[in-house]
């Protein structure tokens, strides 16, 4: 039980360093907090290019949402869920980072599902469908638009 | 398993909306206060969620579309398989009372949710991230994360 | 001490529709969780064009920060710090909401200091003055511009 | 009051930075990770913020630039009053121990805290709103939110 445990973090740390570095070129990893005690808790540390390792509390709005992305696309890597469901995940994304974001979802999307709710033209622009929906007199309608 | 289509039957702004989606990227747009986050909400719903917090609603009746005389909100999911569709619908009428149906047949809500954890879903998992909860991950506390792992382990 | 209470509570009340009415259209009001009883909490609740009046735990992202916005106005509007400072406040807003948002903002900067973190161009357009930070080899460096 | 100019000497991702602004509607942007949230920092900083929350720092020397050999952090604003200008200084050093400066002079930290609430400011005030923070009177228990009133009661 035990070896399955670090066996499954190992593999999941190195998809998120693998993401990771896809989202912003830095270097990315898991480990618990007592080395070897798998009760003990498990941080997320991350090297941002040029920048030293730091706390994750104490990265950026925009780098809290890139490193949280990529732990869930790493989680998905190692047992994938059959779709993803994101409602709003781009908010403090600058647009580099936000198409850096949604290029890379459009490659995932290719063997999952993704569903996502975003005000962002880097997000739509990247989209293979995208759902319009618009309010009149407190009642909503959808309007539906194939991309590719 | 994809989602192929989701309809909302007096569900939260929605008095009618059938909604097919793609099995890659969609995404869903609109102005603030529109209903994205309601369709999102609706999935979860129809996938057995229990909670005010995920469905932004203090009782269940305020599910129910508020302009009008509906008496009872009704979200279907139909999904694609490999061996062919799955329709799952769920039902709730102002007593607050929830009525889940498989294919067409009267489920317990268990059997649904056993039914949809063969496939790796289950409501509220974290392949489904509501609105600002992006960065819980990260404001989690280290032993919940783990738990996170131990889930997947 | 009572009357001192309710009679703030009325002021600002009364600030925060307007301002509300000023960013929605809609109507906007606070009240006592327990009439007139100054020690029980206090509730906010609004009226969006079209639509009924909900718990504000029910209202869309965007709505929440419109709603956020004009009570902190509201307060401002009765008892005014001398400088406000919002730290991407506009990360929920649409394009259109975001918009009302700066040019309000424009117009009380006429009487009090605004400092503004935004990503958003519909509020960088409303600024007297924008402020831009880049980032190099983790050594930030900050570029002003004067636009009135 | 208002701000007229913020320097920044070591603190967080600024090395040296002077940073003058409008009396009315300031707007700081740039890309992510770039420093915009750490000059809302340096300023609430100044002001005697204490608490690792608001300054995203464990402790206080993980405030001091950290690329280089800097012992020290300092900041300054630069206010303007209808009497004149006024200089508030805080300088931490690697021990984590503060020194403020008002217009030059040595103060404590309360000294500095009791002149800026003669001008209706107080660091960590609802006058300054952390990134994330915009909804948070929406989320606040209905109690503590009255408490917002009986404080400009
Ligand atoms: N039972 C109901 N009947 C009618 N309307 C409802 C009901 N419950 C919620 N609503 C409305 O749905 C709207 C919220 O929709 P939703 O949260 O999906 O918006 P959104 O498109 O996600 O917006 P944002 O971009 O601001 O997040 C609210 O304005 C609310 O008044
Ligand atoms: N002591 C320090 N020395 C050097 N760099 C630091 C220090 N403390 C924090 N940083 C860096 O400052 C950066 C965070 O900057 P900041 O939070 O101001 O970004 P931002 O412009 O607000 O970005 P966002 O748009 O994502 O919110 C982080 O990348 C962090 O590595
Ligand atoms: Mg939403
Ligand atoms: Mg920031």
């Amino acid at each position: 039980k035990r070896e399955v445990f670090f066996k499954t973090l190992l593999e999941v740390s190195k998809e998120f360093n693998a993401v990771f570095k896809e989202l912003t070129n830095g270097r990315g990893w898991l480990r618990m907090e007592e080395k070897g005690n798998m009760d003990s808790g498990l941080i997320i540390e991350v090297e941002i290019p040029e920048k030293k390792v730091v706390n994750i509390d104490s990265l950026s709005g925009g780098e809290k949402t890139l490193t949280a992305l990529a732990f869930i696309l790493a989680l998905q890597r190692h047992k994938p869920s059959p779709f993803y469901i994101f409602d709003e995940a781009d908010e403090a994304l600058d647009p580099v980072n936000c198409r850096k974001f949604s290029k890379l979802i459009r490659r995932e999307a290719s063997k999952t599902q993704f569903i996502l709710t975003s005000l962002r033209k880097e997000t739509l622009v990247e989209a293979q469908k995208i759902i319009g929906v618009t309010v009149n007199e407190g009642l909503s309608k959808v309007v539906e638009v194939e991309i590719k | 398993l994809t989602i192929k289509s989701v309809e909302l039957i007096n569900f939260k702004s929605f008095k009618l909306a059938n909604i097919s989606f793609s099995a890659g990227f969609n995404a869903i747009t609109g102005p603030n206060g529109s209903g994205k986050s309601n369709i999102v909400e609706a999935i979860n719903f129809a996938l057995g969620i229990r909670g005010s917090r995920a469905l932004r609603a203090e009782n269940v009746p305020q599910l129910i579309f508020n302009k009008g005389k509906a008496r009872k909100a009704r979200v279907t999911i139909v999904f694609e398989e490999s061996r062919g569709e799955v329709r799952i619908s769920r039902e709730i009428n102002r007593r607050g009372r929830s009525r889940y149906l498989l294919n067409g047949i009267r489920k317990t809500r268990t059997q649904i949710v056993d039914f949809l954890l063969k496939h790796n879903v289950q409501p509220g998992g974290h392949n489904i991230i509501l609105q600002g909860d992006i960065t819980k991950i990260i404001k989690m506390k280290p032993v919940e994360r783990r738990a996170v792992i131990d889930e997947i382990s």
